[in-house]
């Protein structure tokens, strides 16, 4: 489901460069839960700016479901993210003048489904926020506005789902809900990746890769420790 | 140095009534460390928008260093932030036009502290992000935009310290360092409130603080569990 070769990523910032990542090879099947650790400023939200064709790596080649996104126009990137990824960015990124249910049936008609309306309710009772569904994200706490996120992610039905610290703002009961609607996400088979420096976490998963200064340090099942 | 007499704050959102805080009272003298837990939703981020002023009470009295804030005129309100809060918000709220340096001397010059430039490079190196000064919060990961943000509050030297999740980006070692960096503020004479759901940070607290559904369900030293 996603194949990564030879991924590096810099950014030439005067006389300086920044190394986000180098020499990634990653491959993930469907119905796998990954997820990746590392320090602050490692590299996990750059790797999955790939994954997700957001960004371009400056070496290397990016397959997703069969497709090679790498050099893909924006008009593709755009059509290949609809289509294929469910993605829970670090910062939230809602429309502010959506409300909960607005801004995740925004998603959900992005795939055109005929059954938005009851889509965009059923996630977002599943995240705990069913009483909620006509307030903004700004008459939310920060915690709630990170499970529409979820919510919204979740409702794609996307083969691919990213995840960039889907609960970090979140304690831990609920932290745990939402990891156990991604991991149901998994057996139904989509390919499942969960940024995190939570290590609690990642005893849950199929697998843990470690990032350190933008390169793979360790790849494999969850330490018992 | 912060004193609050039965706080309410509800919100009326047509027929529904949310209620985020209900008859909290609460002291906190200057050198005291103290952490605030609570699930999402719980009325963390309500509880330090009332001590530093951002939002008012529905009912109930906010005294922050000798000043009752609960009726000031929005201009007061704005002096008194200026010289006695140091606020760190849960969604960093940087400016995205200034590099990180500029975002920490306009707190700096707030204050019209003449050493503007060397405390905010001090700052700044402090939280590890000596080499990324000049760098604009867009070319800085999630983490590293937080440690700006938690810069910027350290630089103005204010009396009460408000920090809303500020490790919630962060790798553990990273987080311990800047734990440590609050602890330290806290041992100068200054009043330090720090809102999270991580359990491991209310160890080094001098108090810790359950929020539940509104109300201060328990108010003691750490859990040796
Ligand atoms: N402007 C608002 N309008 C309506 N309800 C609000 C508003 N701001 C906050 N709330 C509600 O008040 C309650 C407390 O919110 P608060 O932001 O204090 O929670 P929190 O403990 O900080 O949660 P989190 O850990 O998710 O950040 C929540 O149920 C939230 O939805
Ligand atoms: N647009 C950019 N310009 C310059 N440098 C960048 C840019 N985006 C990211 N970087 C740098 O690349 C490195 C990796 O960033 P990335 O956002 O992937 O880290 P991260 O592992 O997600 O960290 P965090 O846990 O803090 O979110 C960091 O040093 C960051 O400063
Ligand atoms: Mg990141
Ligand atoms: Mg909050």
């Amino acid at each position: 489901m996603i194949t990564l070769k030879s991924i590096s990523k810099r950014y030439e910032m005067g006389s300086v460069t920044v190394v986000a990542l180098h020499g990634i090879n990653l491959h993930v099947d469907p119905g796998e839960f990954v997820v990746v650790l590392g320090p602050s400023g490692s590299g996990k939200s750059t790797l999955l700016n790939m994954i997700s064709a957001l960004d371009s790596p400056t070496e290397g080649t990016v397959i997703v479901n069969g497709q090679d996104v790498t050099d893909a126009r924006q008009g593709e990137k755009f059509a290949f993210r609809r289509h294929t990824i469910g993605f829970i960015f670090q910062t939230f990124n809602l429309f502010p003048s959506l409300t909960a249910r607005e801004n995740v049936q925004f998603a959900v008609d992005l795939r055109r489904r005929r059954n938005g309306d009851s889509v965009a309710e059923e996630v977002l009772e599943s995240v705990g926020l069913g009483p909620r569904m006509d307030h903004f994200p700004h008459e939310l706490s920060g915690g709630e506005q990170q499970r529409v996120a979820i919510a919204r992610a979740l409702a794609t039905g996307n083969p691919v789902l990213l995840a960039d610290e889907p609960t970090g703002e979140l304690d831990f009961r609920t932290g745990v809900q939402i990891l156990e609607l991604l991991e149901a996400q998994a057996q139904e088979g989509k390919a499942v990746l969960v940024v995190t420096h939570n290590r609690e976490i990642s005893r849950i998963a199929d697998r843990v890769i470690e990032l350190g200064s933008g390169e793979i340090v360790s790849d494999g099942p969850p330490w018992e420790g």
